[in-house]
């Protein structure tokens, strides 16, 4: 069946997020809204989870809150 | 809804702070 969605959460999409500026765990829940994705809240946490330990981002702390960059 | 999506970081924080 088909699923609508206009966002997909793939590692190519979090990785391009990444590379672009530090974001933190919210910052890119809120680029991979569930109304946007068509996945479920525990879907889109356990697929960014599997993600963000693939990509190994480095990690650096801006006003007290953690933040994950990768570079090129 | 706000509260969902700080459930949401928080899940998501938890998993990934267990892997570090």
């Amino acid at each position: 069946t088909h699923i609508h969605s206009d966002v997909q959460l793939t590692e190519e999409a979090v990785r391009r997020y990444l590379i672009r500026k530090p974001m933190t765990t919210k910052d890119l829940l809120k680029k991979f809204q569930t109304k946007r994705t068509g996945l479920s809240s525990e879907q889109t946490v356990n697929v960014l989870a599997q993600i963000l330990k693939r990509l190994n981002p480095e990690r650096k702390n801006v006003n007290d809150k953690m933040h994950f960059y990768l570079t090129e | 809804s706000s509260s969902e999506a700080d459930e949401m970081a928080a899940a998501l924080d938890a998993e990934l702070n267990d892997f570090i």
